[in-house]
């Protein structure tokens, strides 16, 4: 595993250790987009069906299985805690997130890298993974008073993806074979779309001013 | 990817 590669998953990390703490530690999921968090327990669902089947490394089956848990208790406090859910804007998280579902099922069932039911659902896990920002960028721009962790947590997730790519530049020059069209080309769409957040959140921590996305 | 393939990103 190479840096890159190992950052990216740390800021990965990171990320939902920041959004854990404001939700765990100060009750609040506001600003939180709950399409997003459901589209990400999806995608790990679909990604990790192969968790007890293929053992790559001890790391890689932690750190599925802290993705996994992470994601679907977040949708769990979301929806069923007394404090937190109260917390969440549901008003200004219109986004029809169902839609963004069945595409990505569509394309990965045409563009696949095996026409397998794993293979299948591995595609369909990073389209969907490319896309299931987008509520929560929505969400962010209608939200008028954007609190540090929840602007902390989605620069680490946009971080996550750079390295990524990053990570998959060094694994072509380096590792004989190393070609996933699938990812990669889904992995630059999903980091484009963090483009506008990262000028704005940049702009805001240059000039110490809150971060306020215009909507 | 090739014969015994897997994804060994996350």
């Amino acid at each position: 595993m190479n840096a890159f590669r190992l950052a990216g998953d740390m800021t990965h990390l990171l990320s939902v250790v920041v959004l854990l703490l404001k939700i765990h530690t100060i009750k609040s999921c506001a600003g939180i987009s709950l399409k997003t968090q459901e589209l990400y327990a999806l995608v790990f669902a679909a990604r990790y069906l192969d968790l007890f089947i293929h053992f790559i490394s001890l790391y890689n089956t932690v750190m599925k299985l802290v993705f996994l848990a992470s994601s679907f208790s977040i949708v769990w406090y979301m929806r069923r805690h007394k404090i937190v859910r109260r917390t969440y804007d549901k008003d200004h998280d219109t986004f029809r997130h169902h839609f963004l579902v069945l595409p990505c099922l569509a394309l990965a069932l045409l563009i696949n890298e095996r026409f397998t039911f794993r293979e299948v659902m591995w595609a369909f896990s990073i389209y969907l993974e490319a896309v299931a920002i987008l509520p929560q960028l929505v969400l962010l721009q209608r939200t008028r008073n954007i609190d540090n962790l929840t602007g902390q947590y989605v620069f680490f997730l946009g971080a996550y993806r750079v390295l990524y790519i990053l990570n998959w530049i060094y694994r072509y020059f380096t590792e004989p074979h190393f070609v996933h069209w699938i990812s990669w080309v889904a992995g630059i769409v999903q980091t484009l779309l963090y483009a506008d957040f990262f000028y704005y959140y940049i702009m805001s921590w240059k000039n110490n001013v809150k971060l306020e996305l215009p909507a | 990817h090739w014969d015994d393939d897997y994804h060994d990103e996350l």
